[in-house]
């Protein structure tokens, strides 16, 4: 679904401080826009949404490894030229 | 492969479709033929058929829109999305968008309109071939008036319509000239030229003399070259080298690493790591005809594959020679079946006749009852899904060298591998294209160097060099120091110390790997050390430290001390058939 407005929760990476902010609004946009995390997923939690989950979802649908971290290979696929057609729902 | 939720397909097997605008990009033709061939990767495997209508509602409406285009799934820009479809259905539903804000192309670069020839201003159509080779770029093989030209369709050998390419692609870039143009032929070193060359530099930077006469005037320029001019950086309108030395790494392509933005760039020495010179490598934009593939899947009812190699993987990446994946062809005669395509060929009958008689000698190939009893290796009976049959059957093969440990037996296109290691033998066949991209279907000859595990092909006078599935090439082998005497290079013996041996027709040369020129004093004759082996030899390589010389259905084995050790036969000795 479109994005109408950004999500109000926090996103934090268990383990790991978080990455500099534009990497992370980089992967919140992503996995919103193609369907990893659902806008009502984010706005139910808490203020701090684990988003290890969503990103195992997004690392295998792609073929990438499932680290479930924000690293390198998987900014790079969140970068990459690609359909806008979403991965995960309708 | 997925389906959507529902398995949402279409009802009926004849479609129509209908573009309702064009992107400025290219020309409204390469846009329809770019999304006819897209319609064709699916109705090729389905029973599908397609049709373009010029008014009217159809299936599936076509539209090119930036930004927010009416439909509440905005584009962002250039880059990023590119493109979205929706699946099967009435209204919207089956229609594809493309992203207005890309540079559409046919995924190598910038169109190039011709002037006169006989293709009445079309653009080049790249790749095409010519005389059996694939060019990329506009050429001046085939003419002495060293006027650039391109063919108009994939292959002038076939269609043979063409057109000249704009003479703005030769304006020169720094020299002494103040960006003049090159001027054909001109005479350096008292050789003509009739293109620009390297000749005179040890940087590989391209060069034409701005006058008819260097030797005489000194004018010259660095001639641009469209496919690697960089643009920006520090090195603006040189050239990228391939291969390039970056983080101790080698690239012969260009390359997002060491960037965050993605953006590509490529040295423009041989070494970034010592030299510092870069720059960004020019725009190829983005294949109209795979971008429409993909959102033609979706129009039809397959969502995103999760095999990397799919085309209906969600992310773009540019294939020269495009072939749809076997997850693609399931996923989509999941929902429509098969179509009336024919059948797979059977495989061929196993061969009846006799094998012929063993040589005794090079040239000959007389020889008793008996030593026939003697030499011939038992037949067995192949499985019936015996994988190395195919190769079993083949007969003069185009090429055979090791690579990577094992032998490789290379034949129109395909390639059988063998290991005498391990208990899989041969496997195969594979696709060359597959293996080494941009490679023709015949070579001639090819062999791996030891020390820096490249792996060189030749095939006429051109030849590759693969690192992977990264290539620099091709280049003629006059660039190598091999005269025109050589028509093409039928094999290769690497000699230890970055030297290997070159052969064509009865003679050899002694190539230098690491400065890629043969050494003076060649070529020298064949039999003058190679004696014993025959002069015609199909295929010449180096497998388990011994040289072998191919022709018909045997091998010459030889020593290092050059002393043939064995004549057997290649399918039951080196295939193991």
């Amino acid at each position: 679904a479109p994005l109408h407005s950004k999500p109000q929760a926090v996103i934090t990476f268990p383990g790991e401080l978080l990455s500099a902010p534009s990497d992370v609004e980089l992967a919140e946009s992503y996995l919103l826009r193609f369907g990893y995390i659902q806008e009502a997923e984010a706005r139910r939690s808490s203020k701090h949404v684990s988003l290890a989950k969503a990103l195992r979802k997004m690392q295998k649908q792609l073929g990438l490894e499932e680290t479930g971290e924000l690293d390198a290979s998987t900014l790079e696929a969140m970068r990459a030229p690609r359909c806008g057609v979403p991965d995960v729902g309708g | 492969f997925l389906t959507f939720e529902g398995e949402l397909k279409w009802d009926h097997m004849d479609l129509t479709y209908r573009v309702m605008n064009y992107s400025p990009d290219l020309d409204r033709a390469v846009i329809d033929d770019a999304f006819q061939r897209a319609f064709k990767v699916w109705s090729d495997v389905t029973p599908l058929t397609f049709t373009q209508i010029y008014s009217g509602e159809a299936d599936i409406m076509i539209m090119f829109g930036s930004q927010e285009h009416g439909d509440g799934y905005p584009f962002d820009g250039k880059d990023g999305l590119l493109a979205h479809a929706f699946p099967p259905g009435s209204g919207i539903q089956g229609d594809a968008h493309f992203d207005d804000d890309e540079f559409w192309t046919l995924g190598t670069g910038l169109e190039v309109k011709t002037r006169y020839g006989n293709a009445n201003g079309a653009s080049c159509h790249f790749p095409f071939i010519f005389e059996g080779h694939s060019y990329s770029r506009c050429i001046t093989e085939g003419r002495t008036d060293g006027m650039l030209w391109c063919a108009t369709t994939a292959s002038y050998d076939a269609d043979k319509t063409y057109g000249f390419c704009p003479s703005e692609l030769l304006y020169t870039n720094g020299g002494n000239s103040d960006g003049s143009p090159c001027v054909f032929p001109f005479i350096f070193d008292g050789t003509s030229y009739d293109t620009c060359t390297t000749d005179g530099r040890s940087d590989g930077y391209r060069w034409c003399a701005t006058t008819a006469n260097f030797d005489q005037d000194k004018k010259y320029g660095f001639c641009p070259n469209r496919d690697t001019a960089v643009i920006g950086g520090n090195s603006q309108g040189d050239p990228c080298i391939f291969p390039f030395t970056f983080l101790g790494q080698s690239y012969s392509a260009c390359t997002s690493e060491g960037r965050q933005d993605g953006k590509l760039w490529c040295a423009t020495t041989s070494n970034y790591d010592t030299d510092k010179k870069w720059g960004f490598c020019p725009d190829r934009g983005y294949s109209i005809f795979l971008v429409a593939a993909h959102e033609f899947g979706h129009s039809l009812g397959l969502d995103h594959s999760s095999v990397r190699e799919a085309l209906m993987y969600p992310m773009y990446s540019y294939v020269q020679d495009f072939q749809l994946h076997e997850d693609d062809v399931q996923g989509i005669q999941y929902l429509y079946g098969r179509g009336s395509g024919p059948e797979p060929t059977p495989p061929a009958p196993l061969p009846t006749e006799e094998p012929q008689p063993m040589p005794t000698e090079a040239g000959s190939a007389s020889t008793t009852e008996e030593e026939e009893q003697e030499t011939l290796e038992p037949t067995a009976e192949p499985s019936p899904v015996d994988p190395s049959r195919d190769a079993c059957i083949e007969k003069n093969f185009d090429a055979i060298t090791e690579i990577n440990g094992e032998l490789h037996f290379f034949k129109n296109g395909k390639y059988w591998t063998h290991s005498s290691f391990w208990k899989s033998g041969t496997q195969g066949a594979f696709s060359i294209a597959d293996s080494w991209p941009g490679l023709p279907a015949v070579i001639d000859a090819a062999f791996q160097d030891v020390l820096t595990k490249r792996v060189f092909f030749f095939a006429g006078r051109q030849f590759w060099v693969f690192s992977g599935k990264n290539a620099v090439g091709p280049r003629g082998i006059e660039k190598l120091g091999i005269g025109k005497e050589a028509g093409r290079i039928t094999g290769a013996l690497q000699r230890g110390r970055g030297k290997v041996l070159l052969f064509s027709g009865e003679h050899y040369w002694r190539l230098d790997v690491k400065v890629q020129t043969v050494d003076k004093g060649y070529p020298r004759a064949t039999d003058d050390v190679f004696t014993g082996v025959p002069l015609d030899a199909r295929n010449v390589f180096l497998y388990q430290d011994k040289y072998h010389f191919c022709r018909d259905s045997f091998y010459w084995r030889m020593t290092p001390r050059y002393q043939v050790d064995r004549v057997g036969y290649i399918k039951y000795d080196l295939l193991q058939c």
